[in-house]
């Protein structure tokens, strides 16, 4: 059974989508088969992984909406053991349409039971668009864990508070064991306000925050215009080594085989 | 008649509220009469100003889901001439209920025409949430201007893609006259990315380009967490000038009186 990881955050810009497919790279290197879903309309992971949004036979628009299979869609990426589900601006329908359904939160839970794909891949990861509607809903009601990636600074830390309020709704309508994982990102270790808010969080969610802390590393812009995963486009760079060590962090979640 | 200016973009974290408190501040320096409107469920904009979402009369979503009158619910924030339409997290609620209303497009172009209102303020600014649903897109029908904000990177650019399609529709179902203007943020001079992607931008907007840059000053996160627009929190800082020159910039589209 794949287990499913759901990156989100309502708060904008905190690296949810370069989390993804850095953590996708990371597992699918250690060995594990790994399907990465992109829920944003903006179709930023689906660009990070090097497929184009023009060129695809169908998104994930297409099996929310429309009832098609997710393995009708999936791409193979430059990453042996990676497969994508891409994303294209249609997504922007399912947010609008998804709710009228009265079932809408499992929407993708049952598309991820369907057919081979339970047995198909060791992990799943969700990339989310930064808004807590219909799509995020549903992909965290999906998951067996979910990642939150904050930078250290005022207004994510503040977006904390709309997150948690979040997880209690989804724990009480429909997947109660929902873990959470909060991740620092974009770290900058020379500054001082990410210092302290970055104390501020561990002080505040302790064992909810993960141990592995990513910082700012411009190779991380870099193999985004590649599209690879930072650890396919350059091996020895700082973030490599903590997404690596990231993917052990969350690869620990995962129950083996 | 009050000039308004809103603030949106699809992608997230580049900067849309710290570019409205910070033109805000700017313009309220100058002694033009602002109203700054925060319509993002996060209210950052509401904290970056200094109130509390927990200790409002009142909120945006009640002026747009409710029928207050937008007049009810202003707070003074401790600069001079600057006032504030606030947000709560009850915000998610408009962007599920409004588009049920027949008219949604108008209902903040309307909110802005009651009363004294349009007499009470030179300029009004409106803080988008990272997401093109129906609350950017009424903030876009309300708008005279819409300002891009954009980081030098390669999800922001691709983001540009999706706002354009997004203005030609505003401008197709009721608001021809929409003016865009393309803001560079966050911007690292020494590094090569943004060096090459605020060319690629120039070259591919010219005249949409506005002229000031803003780069990355750390006393941005510092304002915000005071509660104070950069400029009445460190007038000598780097980000004080540029979001100076910024208003300036902006002043010009406002019609003099
Ligand atoms: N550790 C890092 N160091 C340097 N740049 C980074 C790092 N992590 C992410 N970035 C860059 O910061 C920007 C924001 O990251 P990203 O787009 O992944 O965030 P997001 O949360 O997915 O954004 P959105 O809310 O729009 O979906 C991107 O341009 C990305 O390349
Ligand atoms: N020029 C700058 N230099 C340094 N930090 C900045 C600058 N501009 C913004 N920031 C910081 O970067 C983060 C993102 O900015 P901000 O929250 O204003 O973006 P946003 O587009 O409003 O995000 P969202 O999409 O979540 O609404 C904030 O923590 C802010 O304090
Ligand atoms: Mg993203
Ligand atoms: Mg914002």
């Amino acid at each position: 059974m794949a287990y499913v990881i759901t990156i989100a955050n309502q708060k904008g810009g905190v690296a949810k989508t370069t989390t993804v497919a850095s953590v996708c790279g990371a597992l699918a290197a250690r060995g594990l088969r790994v399907l990465a879903v992109d829920l944003d309309s903006q179709a930023d992971l689906t660009l990070a992984l090097g497929a184009s949004p023009g060129g695809l036979h169908g998104s994930m628009a297409d099996v929310l909406l429309n009832g098609a299979s997710l393995e009708s869609i999936l791409v193979e990426t430059a990453v042996p053991k990676l497969h994508l589900a891409p994303s294209t601006s249609e997504m922007d329908k399912v947010e609008r349409f998804l709710p009228m359904r009265s079932d809408y939160v499992n929407a993708l839970r049952s598309a991820l039971a369907v057919g081979d794909l339970p047995r198909a891949y060791d992990v799943v990861l969700l990339d989310c668009p930064p808004f807590l509607g219909a799509v995020t809903t549903s992909a965290m009601h999906a998951a067996q864990l979910l990642v939150i990636p904050t930078q250290p600074e005022y207004f994510s830390a503040h977006a904390l508070r709309n997150m948690m309020s979040a997880i209690r709704n989804v724990r009480s309508q429909g997947n109660p064991d929902l873990v959470y994982r909060i991740l620092i990102t974009m770290q900058d270790r020379r500054n001082r306000i990410h210092r302290t808010l970055s104390e501020q969080i561990q002080a505040t969610f302790g064992e909810g925050l993960l141990q592995t802390v990513i910082e700012v590393d411009t190779k991380l812009r870099e193999s985004a215009i590649a599209g690879l995963p930072v650890n396919y486009y350059n091996v020895k760079t700082r973030s490599t080594q903590q997404y690596d060590n990231l993917a052990q962090e969350l690869a620990q979640y995962v129950p083996s085989k």
